[in-house]
């Protein structure tokens, strides 16, 4: 693959290789390599560099099929062509267990707070283990208020609570944590779908966001964790956590093709600093690499 | 399921007798396609496939099953095989016995620590918990608070101690106290952060565990080679506990570590809940990650 050689048969089942040890999936892989395949018959790329150039296309494509809009992450600071959404802005966090919503919505609220806006965040994870406690040190960190109940509280009641509260102070951007929770898990989705019931109807429009956090070390089982959860409650973007492993993420091809999902984030380590708005040919690349 | 794929490919076989070469290569393209679906790593495939092909061609096929039944069969006596053996159970060698977690971030090792010394001391030991991640905000905090649930102490010195003296300190402490197993949860790491993986190793320098487990989430994809590997060769592991079981992963990342390392499976976590921590069943694995 790195070489500058001919097309041979052994190209192909290379390619093949490469993408599935980079999570990219059987069928998205073999739909990727046939198409790159038609495409140099048609056009006689006979050399490897343009079969690799010719892959990269594809996969961008891909990528690219699923609604791109800028990164908010590039517009924390409201301006005329992209104000904030008012009175309001609500993002919900949700996700399996484990993959790193809490973390990621301290280094959210840090861009947004180092933006000069009023931010707050809301622990409506009421059931693990010090779920509150690590919100609230994250939110010390960083500047934002963190609205609380006592564990084992009603998240709705939480929400609930910290929306009324956001809309009398006048604060700018709430960002909702919520408990990990697999997706086979009926009544932990029906809890999800009520607090985005509780959302919508205090501010109209909101969420504004629904983000789905997923570990770049996960396999094929983030299509699923991505079908469920956007059929819950609308997933509008994923922040792709822990691409700092030797993880590629290749399931984001998966998920772009088959529901059209934007990665909007990269998390790329534990601290607050290490997030990114995603970068397409950046991502393609690095799986090259 | 894979039975019903294999179906159409030994249509065209009449009668039975025994396996052929070109029989057996096209049903395992059908293995292959669901082990991969199921996140076993490429390479392990490869290998495990060979094996499979080896013992296949050339069997007779008993009369009682169609030839795409007994491949199926012998794929999955493969599987069991493999996923299965070694020592099952915690070896409780050592007074204390030190059981040391470790595994990359989020895998479920704080949640594993509590689940294993709750069961730990319902079969008649004495259980010491430590807090050893001194990184994660409020990571001692959620030990404390599931040792205070379940009544099971948990020695903890804040998060201004570096974890390997943490960890001899606690051993020491469970010495003197006559607890018989000492966990001590970790704190999660990159398997290439050189650092952090050296910091582990002072830490079994330390404690000289009697078991050191790798707890690793069952939806992992195909880096859970390399990651296992890379903590195997660092630490050196003495088996794998799988966790979130429950949900719909296949799981086929626990068939590529134990091939890989070829530490036993010890454990699969099937919940959130501290009572929700169950020995591993091969059969039950495999024919999930078959599907
Ligand atoms: N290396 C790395 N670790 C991360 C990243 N994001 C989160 N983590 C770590 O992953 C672990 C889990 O993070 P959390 O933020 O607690 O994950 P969560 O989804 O809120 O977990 P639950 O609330 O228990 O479901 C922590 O150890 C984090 O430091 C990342 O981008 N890179
Ligand atoms: N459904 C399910 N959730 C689990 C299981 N084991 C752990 N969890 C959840 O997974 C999430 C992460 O668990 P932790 O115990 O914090 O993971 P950890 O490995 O200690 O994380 P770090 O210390 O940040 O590396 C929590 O939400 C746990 O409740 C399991 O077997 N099933
Ligand atoms: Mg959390
Ligand atoms: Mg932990």
């Amino acid at each position: 693959l790195t070489g500058t050689g001919q097309v041979t048969d052994g190209l192909w089942s290379e390619l093949e290789r490469l993408l599935i040890q980079a999570d990219v999936g059987v069928s998205t892989t073999v739909e990727l390599v046939e198409k790159v395949r038609a495409r140099a018959a048609r056009e006689k790329i006979r050399d490897t560099a343009g079969v690799k150039q010719a892959l990269q296309e594809a996969m961008l494509e891909l990528l690219q099929g699923a609604a791109i809009s800028p990164s908010p992450i590039l517009y924390p600071v409201p301006s005329a062509s992209h104000p904030l959404p008012a009175p309001l802005y609500v993002i919900l966090v949700v996700g399996v267990n484990g993959v790193g919503k809490t973390t990621s919505i301290a280094k959210l609220a840090n861009i947004y707070r180092r933006a000069g806006l009023d931010t707050v965040v809301a622990a409506a994870d009421t059931f693990r283990a010090a779920a509150i406690e690590q919100l609230q040190v994250w939110g010390q960190r960083v500047g934002a208020t963190v609205i609380a109940h006592q564990p084992g509280a009603d998240p709705g009641a939480v929400v609930f609570d910290a929306l009324q509260s956001c809309l009398a102070r006048k604060a700018q951007v709430l960002i909702i944590d919520t408990a990990g929770r697999l997706h086979t898990k009926y009544s932990l989705m029906e809890e999800l779908k009520k607090v985005k019931r509780v959302i919508a109807k205090q501010v109209p429009g909101a969420p504004h966001e629904v983000i789905l956090v997923i570990d770049a070390t996960t396999g094929q089982n983030a299509l699923a964790q991505a079908r469920q959860f956007t059929q819950a409650v609308e997933v509008s973007g994923i922040f792709l956590a822990k691409l700092d492993g030797t993880a590629r993420g290749g399931m984001a091809f998966a998920i772009a093709r088959e529901l059209g999902i934007p990665i909007r984030y990269v998390g790329t380590g534990e601290a607050v600093d290490d997030v990114a708005g995603f970068d397409p040919q950046e991502f393609v690349r690095a799986l090259f690499a | 399921s894979l039975s019903e794929r294999l179906q159409g490919v030994f249509q065209k076989l009449r009668g039975k007798g025994v396996l052929r070469e070109a029989d057996v290569d096209e049903a395992l393209r059908e293995v292959r396609l669901a082990l991969l679906e199921a996140d076993v790593n490429f390479k392990v495939v490869r290998d495990f496939l060979l094996r499979v092909r080896a013992r296949a061609v050339g069997t007779e096929v008993l009369s009682s099953l169609t030839p795409a039944q007994a491949v199926v069969k012998i794929v999955n006596e493969e599987l069991i095989a493999t996923l299965g053996g070694g020592l099952s159970k915690i070896s409780l060698s050592g007074s204390p016995t030190v059981v040391m977690l470790v595994g990359l971030q989020g895998s479920g090792k704080t949640t594993t620590a509590a689940k294993l010394a709750w069961q730990l001391r319902k079969a008649g030991q004495r259980p010491l918990l430590v807090a050893a991640d001194v990184r994660r905000p409020a990571a001692i905090q959620q030990l404390l608070t599931l040792g205070k649930q379940l009544d099971i102490p948990v020695y903890s010195e804040g998060s201004q101690v570096p974890p390997p003296q943490i960890c001899a300190n606690a051993a020491k402490r469970a010495r003197e106290m006559a607890y018989s197993v000492v966990i001590l949860d970790t704190a999660g790491r990159l398997h290439v952060d050189d650092e952090m993986m050296a910091e582990l190793e002072r830490v079994r320098a330390r404690t000289s565990p009697g078991e050191v487990l790798l707890v690793a989430d069952a939806m992992t994809g195909q880096e859970a080679v390399r990651v296992a590997e890379e903590f195997h060769r660092r630490v050196g592991l003495t088996g794998l506990i799988l966790t979130k079981v429950d949900g719909d992963a296949r799981g086929g990342a626990a068939l590529s570590i134990r091939a890989v390392t070829g530490v036993p499976i010890k454990y699969i976590g099937v919940g959130e809940k501290t009572d929700a921590l169950e020995p591993f069943h091969p059969e039950r694995l495999a024919s999930r990650i078959l599907g």
